[in-house]
Parts: structure tokens; C-alpha cells; sequence
């Protein structure tokens, strides 16, 4: 079962 | 005092319809570089990054930095009002709570201005790394728009597998399974039609279709699209708007639970 990563994991909040 | 002029409407028209199906409203970062955008979808799957350049522009002028809150429904609605082939000018003063959007036809027999309430939008920034990808696939727009438009029929995600051979495009659910493989292209005539794959090392990655198709809304802007790939990381999709700047969207994978 796969799910929907967030986008925010992946970048750094400036 | 913030001025910024297009000869022709339409590439503005197909800017906005390229990104307001994902955002309800952003911020349009203006400075004498030229005006960028960046903002998450409601959902926070996905991240529009729009760049267009101050020489691409016919005029442009900006003294001072200026974050331009807009809604973006209501700017489409403004745009509607314009010809495709009218000049459109953006024009703001310095700390202004609007923005105008004037209209002028070819002949400057018709001039129209529409003013727009700007929005104190408190968005989040992020900042974007710098990635080397493992994959990099450049295609044509339109065929891109195809496959992910006939794949989302077959599931709600797509599995993208990209090796030295070629790129393939999976989709399996309970009508049944689909496979769109591309190869890469050698001597074609047109380079708008040219699939070329730059590959590192091979990935397998899965996306939500709803939001490729949404990326698809670029279409018009450009002949090509460019996909980038690493494993675990966002899907970069890429849109160049011809002399002016580009349109890139980030996708988060689907990833196992």
C-alpha cells in the first residue's frame, strides 16, 4: 500500500 | 513604482491557466530580476515555481521589491476580459494595496484597466535544493499531456520507470493494467519532437495522476516538457515559457507505508 508523500519533507521551510 | 508589459496577452492567459486549477491564490515576488511565484497546493503535495525574467517582458521597471498577494480566480476573470492579442501592463505603486491590469488593442483604439485588491498571503517559503538527478527526460509536451490524460483512467497513480532503453508509464487498477513505453528518438527532424533520456542511473518512482494531469495545463506554453528524476525525491516537471522564464512543478512520491 503505498500513500501520498507532502511536499514539505522533502524542502527546507526559508 | 512596478511596471511590467507583454506585446500579446496570450502568454499570460496560459500562465494563469497553467497554475490556478492547483493554487487558489499566490504571491507574485516582483523585483528587477523579474517576477517569481512559488506556492504549495492546498493539499501540500505539490509546489508551483513560476520564473519569468525581466528582459523577457516588452517593458518592464521595478524600483522597489514588491510581494503581490493575488487571488488567482479573480485574476483569471480580469485576464478573461482581455484579446489574445492585446498588450497587457501590470502596474502597481510602491507598498500598494492594488494592482492594475491594463489592456490595450492593436490599433490602441480600445484601453481598459481592471484593478484588483491585492491579499496579505502568509505563505510558506521553501527552499529548493540543488539536485543532480538520476534521470532527466525531455519529451513532447503534448505527449506527455496524452499519456498521463489515458493512464489516469486506468488508476489514481502512475509508475514512472526510466532506464538507458527508455521511459515507461504504468498504470494498473481494477479495469485492468496499461504500459506506455517511449523510447528515445535519434535523427528526427523537429527537435520539439525528440525524446531524449540523460540517465545516471535507472529509477522507478509513483506519482498521483490527478496532479501530472494538472501540471498538464502548461501545455500550451511550450513544445517540450522535462522530467527529472531521483529515487525518493520530488518529480520535477518543467514547462520553459519561451523568452521569458519557465514553469516547474515538484511532486511528492507515492511512498510504501
Amino acid at each position: 500500500k503505498q500513500t501520498q508523500s507532502s511536499i514539505r519533507n522533502y524542502f527546507t521551510v526559508k | 513604482m512596478f511596471e511590467a508589459r507583454l506585446n500579446n496577452a496570450t502568454t499570460l492567459k496560459k500562465i494563469l491557466d497553467a497554475i490556478k486549477d492547483l493554487l487558489n491564490e499566490g504571491t507574485f515576488d516582483c523585483s528587477d530580476s523579474g517576477i517569481q511565484l512559488q506556492a504549495m497546493d492546498n493539499s501540500h503535495v505539490s509546489l508551483v515555481s513560476l520564473t519569468l525574467r525581466s528582459d523577457g517582458f516588452d517593458k518592464f521597471r521595478c524600483d522597489r521589491n514588491l510581494s503581490m498577494g493575488m487571488n488567482l480566480g479573480s485574476m483569471a476573470k480580469i485576464l478573461k476580459c482581455a484579446n489574445n492579442d492585446d498588450t497587457v501592463t501590470i502596474k502597481a505603486q510602491d507598498n500598494a494595496d492594488t494592482v492594475t491590469f491594463m489592456f490595450e488593442s492593436q490599433n490602441q483604439e480600445k484601453v481598459s484597466d481592471y484593478e484588483m485588491k491585492l491579499m496579505n498571503l502568509d505563505q510558506e517559503h521553501l527552499g529548493i535544493p540543488e539536485t543532480d538527478y538520476s534521470c532527466v527526460v525531455r519529451m513532447p509536451a503534448m505527449e506527455f499531456a496524452r499519456i498521463c490524460r489515458d493512464l489516469a483512467q486506468f488508476s489514481e497513480s502512475v509508475v514512472i520507470c526510466c532506464t538507458k532503453e527508455g521511459v515507461k508509464f504504468s498504470a494498473s487498477g481494477d479495469v485492468g493494467s496499461a504500459n506506455v513505453k517511449l523510447a528515445q528518438t535519434f535523427n528526427v527532424d523537429k527537435e520539439e519532437e525528440a525524446i531524449v533520456i540523460e540517465m545516471q542511473e535507472p529509477v522507478v518512482l509513483t506519482f498521483a495522476c490527478r496532479y501530472l494531469n494538472a501540471f498538464t495545463k502548461a501545455t500550451p506554453l511550450s513544445n517540450q516538457v522535462q522530467l527529472s528524476m531521483s529515487a525518493d525525491v520530488p518529480l520535477v516537471v518543467e514547462y520553459r515559457i519561451a523568452e521569458l522564464g519557465h514553469i516547474r512543478y515538484y511532486l511528492a512520491p507515492k511512498i510504501e507505508d
